[in-house]
């Protein structure tokens, strides 16, 4: 496993800790910081991130997606179109979908997805497959405007 | 279903 795996796996575990009383904004900027600088840093953390956000656990899941939007704000237009294709949008649609993990996740976490996805709409709207995403998930009723 | 992907992607799942 390379430096930047490692050290990229350990900063996402202390900013998502379920212990976490107030957020880690250390680990949080440090994060968002080697997400950008190390190559292959988007790509390493993106997987974690879509790792993260399916956690069991209601308060790391939180965490990561809080994480996810942060990251969404710093770490610039790579990050996005990242995070806008389908290969990771669709780790965030198992989360609200019934016929994936939509069953076993907690209202507060679809909520926050579907919420992250909206704003994203607007805030980045070159990222096509966001818009593609969300309009599936309306059709689909997964979604009622 | 899935709704064709592009090039360096995936399909997007269907919900």
């Amino acid at each position: 496993m390379d430096v930047v795996t490692t050290s990229l796996e350990a900063l996402i575990q202390r900013a998502t800790n379920s212990q976490n009383q107030k957020p880690d904004v250390a680990a949080i900027e440090a994060f968002c910081v080697l997400l950008t600088k190390e190559a292959e840093g988007i790509q390493i953390g993106t997987k974690l991130l879509a790792t993260h956000i399916q956690s069991l656990n209601e308060s790391e899941a939180l965490q990561a997606l809080s994480l996810l939007d942060t990251c969404m704000k710093k770490c610039g237009p790579l990050f996005h179109a990242e995070v806008g294709k389908f290969r990771f949008l669709n780790e965030m649609i198992k989360l609200v979908s019934p016929k994936y993990l939509g069953g076993r996740t907690t209202a507060t976490v679809r909520q926050k997805v579907l919420q992250l996805l909206y704003a994203w709409i607007r805030e980045y709207p070159r990222e096509l497959k966001i818009k593609e995403a969300y309009e599936m998930l309306k059709k689909q009723g997964v979604i009622e405007e | 279903p899935v709704i064709r992907g592009f090039s360096d992607d995936e399909p997007l799942v269907i919900a």
